[in-house]
């Protein structure tokens, strides 16, 4: 899985 | 939240006692900059409601928290520059900005900076812990707010935890920052947990 694609973090 | 309820402290204890005497200007800075550079996403990605709401509050509250360090009375008269001196645009800055530009995963703008800014959070508390070494006495209110201030980066690493095994959700450059910016944190920690657990004001050796 990409977790890198889109920062949906703060 | 945490990271909210931190900003917020810090804004009430400035309005509340006029005075910014143990609060580093400069760490604000290095959150302005980390700021700037990661939600520069604002203009071309939308993610939630939530998500844009708290990176404005964040970005807008920290440049305000400057502007009254700094330039507004009578806060501004109680900032000591000459305590507040860490050289984090020597010390921080470009290490930071060659950590971004070695480990990006992926060469552009936008993740250069992401991975920039977050390598900079990740010691962009040293001004303030520096500076609370140096006065030893540490406020209430200032222990409250730097304790918040770490403790939001403690329970991002739950949520990672959480999420690796949810969703299968991988950040390695959040993690390692996330852990240098923990780990930070410990000293300071165990010092405000003494202080609390024996009902004393928090004095660092």
């Amino acid at each position: 899985q990409d977790g890198q694609k889109g920062h949906d973090e703060l | 939240m945490l990271h909210l309820m931190s900003i917020l402290l810090l804004l009430w204890k400035l309005k509340k006692s006029k005075s910014c005497v143990g609060i580093s200007c400069r760490m604000q800075e290095c959150y302005a900059i980390v700021f700037c550079l990661r939600y520069l996403d604002l203009f071309y990605q939308f993610i939630s409601v939530y998500n844009t709401a708290m990176k404005v509050v964040f970005i807008s509250s920290t440049f305000y928290l400057i502007f009254l360090m700094r330039f507004q009375p009578p806060v501004s008269a109680t900032y000591d520059r000459t305590a507040d001196s860490f050289p984090y645009e020597q010390y921080l800055l470009g290490p930071a900005a060659v950590l971004g530009f070695i480990s990006a995963e992926e060469w552009s703008i936008p993740e250069i900076f992401w991975t920039a800014s977050i390598w900079l959070e990740s010691v962009s508390i040293l001004p303030q812990l520096i500076l609370l070494q140096q006065l030893r006495e540490v406020e209430n209110l200032t222990a409250e707010f730097v304790a918040t201030m770490g403790a939001y980066r403690f329970f991002y690493i739950l949520n990672w935890i959480y999420r690796y095994f949810a969703e299968g959700y991988v950040n390695w450059i959040g993690w390692l920052g996330g852990i240098v910016q923990t780990g930070l944190y410990v000293d300071f920690f165990y010092y405000y947990a003494m202080s609390k657990w024996y009902g004393q004001k928090l004095v660092l050796p």
